[in-house]
């Protein structure tokens, strides 16, 4: 494992342990989409189903087991927790499941490596995965006056796709066979789709303005 | 093949 990819590991973790602390920290999820959260509830799903068949390593078992808890337990905390629930933007957050599940399943049954029920999942779970952020970029534009946690998550997400696209890079030159179109195709999709929200972050913070998206 | 070896990240 490299430094790139270590790091963007640590970018991912540390979005949603912000995004956790915002949660139940300030008993509020505004401005978070719930429709977001339960697709990457899905793509972890889906993607990890080989996590006690398919043996890496104990980092590899253990940070699969950590995302699947988390991530369940936001998508707990926004729909069922007594308080927080009251929080949670239902109006704004319009985003169709199906426009970006529907693509996903049939790219990932026209393109799947091996047709084994693992293999299709695996593959629909990287598709998934490449748009699953857009209810939540879509969600940030409707906000008025973003809180800085709502923000820093948004852009440790995204950081953690740029450092997987440097893995990537280093991966490509350092080791033999290492041909993933389909992964670099989607990991790159993914993080030009953050392009324009890195722009505004970065400007409120060289203004030091509140990040506001322009609708 | 080559989606094997993408088996090992997250």
């Amino acid at each position: 494992m490299n430094v790139f990819r270590l790091a963007g590991d640590m970018m991912h973790l540390l979005s949603i342990v912000v995004l956790l602390l915002k949660i139940t920290g300030i008993k509020s999820c505004r401005g978070i989409s719930l429709k977001t959260q339960e697709l990457y509830l899905l793509v972890f799903i889906t993607r990890y189903l080989d996590i006690f068949t398919n043996f890496v390593s104990l980092y590899n078992t253990v940070m699969k087991l950590v995302f699947l808890g988390t991530s369940s337990a936001i998508v707990y905390y926004m729909r069922y927790d007594r308080i927080i629930k009251l929080t949670y933007d239902k109006e704004q957050d319009t985003f169709k499941y199906l426009l970006l599940v529907a693509p996903s399943a049939v790219l990932a049954l026209a393109t799947s490596h091996v047709y084994t029920v693992l293999e299709v999942l695996w593959t629909f779970s990287i598709y998934l995965e490449a748009v699953a952020i857009m209810p939540q970029l879509v969600l940030l534009q409707r906000t008025q006056n973003i809180d800085n946690l709502t923000g820093n998550y948004v852009f440790l997400l995204g950081s953690y796709r740029g450092l997987y696209i440097l893995n990537w890079i280093y991966r490509f030159f350092t080791e033999k066979h290492y041909r993933q179109w389909l992964v670099w195709t989607c990991g790159v999709v993914q993080t030009i789709i953050y392009c324009d929200f890195f722009y505004y972050y970065f400007l409120s913070w060289q203004n030091n303005e509140k990040l506001a998206l322009p609708a | 093949k080559d989606s094997k070896a993408a088996k090992d990240e997250l």
